[in-house]
C-alpha cells in the first residue's frame, strides 16, 4: 500500500469518527442528513459482500466490518437514539434520492466488469457512493450556515477522495493497476467534493470575513 | 481467461 491509500483511508476514517464523537458528545444529530447516511450503509453492504468470497487483508477485512457497522449504527443513532422527528429541520432532508439509487442501479447494469450480481452490486455501490453526499450538500446549502461538524466531517471525506487520486496514478504507474470503474465514478466524487467547497468557500469563509470590520 | 480486476480497495 502506498502512502497515498493510507492518507485517504485514515481520511475517511477520521470522518466517521469525528461524526460519532460529536453526536455522542452534543447528544444530538441536527444538520446530519438522514439519507445519505442511509445511502452509505446501502453503499457499504452492496460493496463488501466479498467479504464472504474472498480474503483480501487483514486490514482490508477489518477496514471493511468497521465502515459496515459503524454506518448502520449512525442510521440507529439518527433514527432512534437522537432522533430528528421532531424538529422542523427534517424537513431540510428532502432530495429525491430514489432518482439516485435508480440512476447507480441503470449505471451498475451498463458499467460493469461482468453480469453477475455481485459485479453488478459491486459497480452500484461504486455510483452509489458517488452521488451519496449529494443529500447531505443540499442540506447544507439550503440551510446556508454549516456548523462545524458537518464542515469537519466533509472536509475529511473529501480529502479521502482527494488522497485516491494520487494513489491511482502512483499504482498505475508501479503495479500497472488500472480499474476504470473506480477511478470514473471516483472522479465523479471528487469533482461533487471539489464543487461544493468552492461554493462553500465563495458563500460562507469570503461572506464572513466580509462581514468582519 | 479474461483478466479481474483486482479489487483491493475500500
Amino acid at each position: 500500500m502506498n502512502i497515498f491509500r493510507i492518507l485517504g483511508d485514515l481520511s475517511h476514517l477520521t470522518s466517521i469518527i469525528i461524526l460519532l464523537h460529536t453526536i455522542n458528545t452534543n447528544k444530538s444529530t441536527t444538520g446530519i442528513s438522514l439519507k445519505t447516511q442511509i445511502l452509505y450503509v446501502i453503499v457499504f453492504i452492496t460493496r463488501y459482500l466479498d467479504l464472504f468470497t474472498k480474503f483480501i487483508s487483514v486490514y482490508n477485512t477489518l477496514m471493511k466490518i468497521f465502515f459496515i457497522i459503524s454506518s448502520v449504527y449512525i442510521v440507529y443513532l439518527i433514527q432512534y437514539k437522537y432522533s430528528q422527528k421532531h424538529m422542523v429541520k427534517q424537513d431540510l432532508d428532502n432530495f429525491k434520492v430514489e432518482y439516485l439509487l435508480a440512476g447507480s442501479l441503470l449505471a451498475s447494469l451498463i458499467f460493469n466488469y461482468k453480469f453477475t450480481p455481485l459485479e453488478i452490486l459491486w459497480s452500484f455501490s461504486l455510483w452509489l457512493e458517488s452521488v451519496a453526499i449529494l443529500p447531505q450538500l443540499m442540506m447544507l446549502t439550503r440551510t446556508g450556515e454549516a456548523d462545524m461538524l458537518t464542515t469537519n466531517y466533509i472536509f475529511c471525506l473529501g480529502l479521502y477522495r482527494a488522497f485516491y487520486i494520487p494513489n491511482w496514478f502512483y499504482r498505475y504507474f508501479a503495479e500497472g493497476h488500472f480499474d476504470k470503474l473506480a477511478v470514473f465514478t471516483g472522479l465523479i466524487q471528487t469533482l461533487l467534493y471539489s464543487d461544493f467547497f468552492y461554493i462553500y468557500y465563495k458563500n460562507v469563509i469570503q461572506a464572513r470575513s466580509s462581514k468582519l470590520p | 481467461k479474461e483478466e479481474r480486476v483486482k479489487k483491493d480497495e475500500l
